[in-house]
């Protein structure tokens, strides 16, 4: 495997906006000529060492890529698909050495596990699950999450990984009577799971139990909200969506993020706070990734941008490289850097403070 | 927003749905 990366390129750079908030400090290039579509951090152990990797998906080829010094990286393992194409990356919480991908065209038609021998340490992939598959997420505790299926006969599984990634179990939840866009695990609440619906339904599970606890509606404005985050605090439960489908407003700017509180026990809820472009910029949502208190967005404008979720304001702008809109953009598991990634292969590292 | 608008808050309402959901 030869070192295929890389010097720090100096673009591109971060706008006017807060130029201080985003350092480029790496930069990473997929050899591989198909379109890229995903990135990940994750650990990964290698004769007793475990380090912060990067996992890159373009459409046929996943590459995991180990830190060298001075923020170099080096292609350790790559798998090969030869069928469906790539869709994204599944990071799986607390298993080291084992990660996830969905494959499919449009919606995903197949999840994969992948990892390496440990006899002769070269790659392996299992197929886990093949169908109709509507949504997937990662949980904590080794756990696999998707929902398949059509309406009258859907599915939610979960699939619990062994430490060494081995031996799977399965369980299911109560299936809501609609078809599940989205999973959110909940801060403070290990064994609670919330899913958004097409019908604009937040609907929270009990894990341990599979019980289907509630179906709570929000708000119409948008429909089809992506859950990015949610948590339980002082009885209520906070979550923030995205909403791909919002129309720009005059009024509002275009609303990217969106945090709402919900009171599970009335299901009555309400919008706390729209997190909209700043004056100017334009844009709705393609796909982002919240971590902690920030959010992380890429626009169909081709710009990524960056939110503090407590402040409540845009942060942060990368705008597009001439020819060469951003494509996805991801935190990285492993520390606080930010990770964008182009089509053409090209992944970005940034620092964040 | 105001927290009245939410109705009668419970701090244990995850073991309360619990108890109550269909098992």
């Amino acid at each position: 495997h030869s070192i295929e990366q890389t010097e720090i390129a100096d673009l591109p750079a971060c706008d006017s906006l807060n130029p201080g908030n985003l350092q480029l400090v790496s930069k990473l290039k997929n050899p591989s000529g198909s379109c890229s579509v995903d990135v990940s951090a994750m650990w990964w152990e290698r004769a007793g060492l475990k380090e912060p990797c990067i996992i890159t998906a373009c459409e046929y080829v996943v590459s995991l890529w180990k830190p060298l010094d001075t923020w170099q990286w080096k292609n350790i393992y790559t798998w090969h698909f030869t069928e469906v194409p790539v869709l994204q990356i599944v990071p799986v919480p607390d298993v080291c050495n084992l990660v996830c991908v969905a494959l499919g065209n449009l919606e995903i038609r197949e999840l994969r596990a992948l990892f390496c021998s440990p006899d002769d340490g070269s790659e392996k992939q299992v197929l886990l699950k093949s169908g109709n598959i509507k949504a997937v997420l990662g949980l904590t505790k080794r756990r696999l999450v998707n929902s398949s299926g059509t309406l009258c006969d859907q599915q939610v599984e979960i699939m619990t990984f062994a430490e060494d990634g081995g031996n799977k179990e399965k369980q299911f939840l109560m299936p809501p009577e609609e078809t599940v866009l989205t999973f959110a695990e909940v801060q403070g609440l290990q064994e609670a799971l919330l899913g958004t619906t097409v019908m604009n339904n937040i609907v929270i599970w009990n894990l341990k139990t599979g019980q289907l606890l509630k179906k709570m509606h929000i708000d119409d404005s948008y429909q089809a909200s992506v859950c990015h985050k949610a948590y339980s605090e002082m009885g209520l439960l906070f979550v923030i969506l995205s909403h791909p489908c919002a129309k720009e407003s005059e009024s509002l700017g275009s609303p990217v993020f969106q945090l709402i509180v919900i009171n599970p026990k009335t299901t009555l809820n309400v919008g706390v706070m729209l997190y909209c472009l700043p004056p100017g910029q334009a844009g709705r949502f393609l796909e982002g990734d919240v971590k902690d208190d920030r959010a992380a967005a890429v626009l169909t404008s081709g710009a990524v941008a960056i939110w503090d979720l407590l402040l409540g304001h845009c942060t942060a702008l990368l705008p597009p490289v001439p020819d060469q809109n951003w494509s996805f953009v991801k935190w990285s598991g492993t520390d606080s850097h930010l990770l964008a990634g182009q089509k053409d292969g090209n992944i970005f590292v940034y620092r964040y403070s | 927003c105001n927290k009245a608008d939410l109705g009668p808050i419970s701090l244990n309402w995850f073991e309360e749905l619990s108890s109550e959901a269909p098992p």
